[in-house]
């Protein structure tokens, strides 16, 4: 079982840490953060790591395309084409394996979900995040999730998600809420997604005892932030919905809609 | 006794909120943000609102200058330029009362100081960080301080105000730490302020019960973070380097020093 997982917002977002708290494996190694003053010009650059793991039973190789420099610059003009390019690069090589003679082996790598981290810091999305979104949601899944939501009160959180679904909204972005024609009988589910849509989420590798259990968490002078705890944040929610429900509807999603897009724009030039 | 302090940093960093807790009175009243589709192109604004306060039976007429739309766009280049005018106006303006008729009754809105709020979520500072500074740091009294402190791990507040110190230093940025040549007998405060700079704080306006006193504070599921106490943040320290010790020796320095250098700048043109 193949999945790509692209991961895009600016540095210190805590993509890293959610990652490695999802799937409990360090995909992005040792990275060094280049001192700001060299970031000034930065371009963004796409950083593709696979690794073997295992879920519920289930071999899973798992590529993660990191995306640093993304909104980091004084100037972030254009900095999403690396990314539109990288996308579009995926799907030319998989039309072309697919035309191919040896199709019954072709490797897809295309990107099945890009998960788009939104600053908490603000009053919403920013110019950069709309921006980033019109250019994509017809090109990849995204799914918006807002990073160290443990900077929100359970009331911020709520008005700041209905702040940005409204923005989204208004600027007819398409996210991916996991809806289909034919979801009759998943209902419930869907329902259940488009209200908590996007994750609050807050990641942490650093392992605390609280009342005799191990957990995920942070330590603060003031408490600790239970990462699995549903009621610190929608960390649970995401990985429920990103590796078991929903892992196979993105990769549908991407093959029937996406790439279907793709092609038709490719075979009518 | 007249104070102007001017406050900068990207929206959604608590500046109204923490000014509010300072002083505590609402400078900003009642701010629309606008919409992230109209802040793409947005400059920069520079808006000073004034009101008399008293603070321990002192009088002050606290003028507080905001810089709405600094930091907010995609393309942030020069957006430091509209800040450098509006303190070389003032310099200008108090140059020309000085050379004036009327000079025993100068009104001074030179700003004395400005409180430059980094983000708390990067790995330090930001390439517009470190330009601001650069452009500003012989113009004007700059202290730093990190936003939104209740999301850093004390471990983390710890790094991230070394990190910011060493990028500092690096590039040759000079901000106020309260340190004068004749600084004998103060030597233990200013060693104490050198080692909090830049000041970790917390905001809040919400009035919580925590064992049945009345504190501002943030209330998460976790816990209170409480804005008073100096376990949880640095605003008490910064409050009292701001009104109580340090807010005469601001507008020394800035006459001294920063004038000074205008003064000079000018009449050798
Ligand atoms: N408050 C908070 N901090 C976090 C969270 N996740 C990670 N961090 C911290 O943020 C810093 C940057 O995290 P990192 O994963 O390297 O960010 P990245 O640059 O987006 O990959 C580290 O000090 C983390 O401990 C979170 O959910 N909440
Ligand atoms: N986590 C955290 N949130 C804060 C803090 N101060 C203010 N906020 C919240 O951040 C949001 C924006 O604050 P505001 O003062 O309007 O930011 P400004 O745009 O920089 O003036 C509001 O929802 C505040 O309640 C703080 O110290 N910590």
């Amino acid at each position: 079982f193949e999945f790509t997982l692209m991961v895009v917002g600016e540095s210190g977002l805590g993509k890293s840490t959610l990652i490695q708290s999802l799937f409990l494996t360090n995909f992005f190694g040792n990275k060094t953060s280049p001192a700001a003053g060299e970031r000034i010009d930065q371009t963004v650059s796409i950083d593709a790591t696979t690794v073997d793991i295992e879920e519920k039973g289930v071999k899973l190789r798992l590529t993660v395309v990191d995306t640093p420099g993304f909104g980091d610059a004084v100037n972030n003009q254009q900095c999403w084409q690396p990314v539109i390019d990288y996308c579009n690069e995926k799907y030319d090589q998989y039309l072309r394996d697919e035309s191919g003679l040896n199709r019954r082996n072709i490797e897809d790598h295309r990107v099945h979900c890009c998960l788009y981290f939104i600053n908490p810091l603000g009053h919403g999305l920013k110019p950069l995040d709309i921006e980033f979104m019109k250019q994509l949601h017809n090109l990849v899944n995204i799914i918006p999730v807002i990073a160290k939501a443990d900077m929100l009160t359970p009331k911020e959180i709520k008005a700041l998600k209905m702040k940005i679904m409204n923005e989204i909204q208004e600027n007819g972005i398409k996210i991916y809420t996991g809806e289909t024609d034919d979801d009759e009988e998943d209902n419930a589910d869907i329902k259940e997604l488009k209200e908590i849509i996007p994750f609050a989420v807050v990641g942490s590798n650093t392992l605390l005892e609280v009342n005799g259990k191990r957990v995920r968490g942070r330590l603060y002078p003031w408490g600790v932030v239970e990462v699995e705890n549903k009621d610190h944040c929608d960390f649970v929610k995401l990985r429920t919905m990103l590796i078991r429900t929903h892992m196979q509807d993105l990769k549908d999603y991407t093959q029937d809609v996406h790439y279907e897009n793709f092609r038709k724009k490719k075979l009518m030039q």
